[in-house]
């Protein structure tokens, strides 16, 4: 799913 | 994490390190443009306010300290220390055209309406489109040196790179962002025609030197 709770990415 | 998404990372990291190395070294900000300087220190600081309410990894935060110290440090360089050498006359691409459009989008297409969340999708928008300046200062010039050239290919590569690590996490993991997919594709498309002179001229020892 689309995540949006929180990027993991920089 | 994956190969693709360090190796974007480690990219990034050395696009930063190269445009600060020759600065430094030079002391030159010569055929460099403020603007997109600006852009992207906006960018990692509105991107990066996480750093207060989330933690994701020690690697994490350490590269988004990285990124906002040295994005701080080349505006120092730029705007301080070596004024003199900047570029302004040439640097004189209108960044509320790429501004203002980035916050609208970002008001419009979001995942969620918060404060954080919007802040987070206007740095994705706007740094789609930061390099706009830079590519634009190097057209009206005709040229770019051959360290800024390297520098441009390593920033420009890093999102390409994170085009590939979502790939692999779409598929590895079901993990996707639109958001952030589709920026990384406009973002990466902006360098297609520098990627190409890249490789058919500077690679080939040649100076970067757009058709008159």
């Amino acid at each position: 799913s689309p995540s949006h709770s929180g990027h993991d990415e920089l | 994490m994956n190969i693709f998404r360090l190796a974007g990372d480690l990219s990034h990291l050395l696009a930063i390190i190269i445009l600060l190395l020759k600065i430094w070294k030079t002391r030159s900000c010569a055929g460099i443009s403020g603007k997109s300087q600006v852009l992207f220190a906006i960018v990692y600081l509105t991107r990066y306010l996480d750093l207060f309410t989330t933690y994701i990894s020690l690697y994490n935060s350490i590269m988004k300290i990285v990124f906002i110290a040295a994005s701080g440090a080349t505006l120092y360089l730029m705007y301080v220390k070596f004024k003199a050498t900047y570029d302004h006359n040439h640097d004189s691409f209108r960044i509320e055209f790429l501004l203002i459009p980035c916050v609208i989008l970002a008001l419009i297409i979001n995942h969620d309406f918060t404060v954080m969340e919007i802040l987070w999708t206007f740095s994705i928008y706007l740094e789609s489109v930061a390099i706009l300046p830079q590519l634009f200062l190097v057209s009206k010039t005709g040229e770019a040196e051959s360290i800024t050239s390297h520098y441009l290919f390593a920033l420009g590569s890093y999102r390409a790179l994170y085009l590939l690590n979502w790939i692999y996490r779409y598929m590895a993991e079901s993990h996707y962002d639109l958001i952030a997919i589709f920026a990384g594709v406009v973002q990466t498309i902006l360098y297609c025609d520098f990627f190409y002179l890249y490789i058919t001229k500077v690679l080939k020892g040649k100076k970067l030197q757009l058709p008159a």
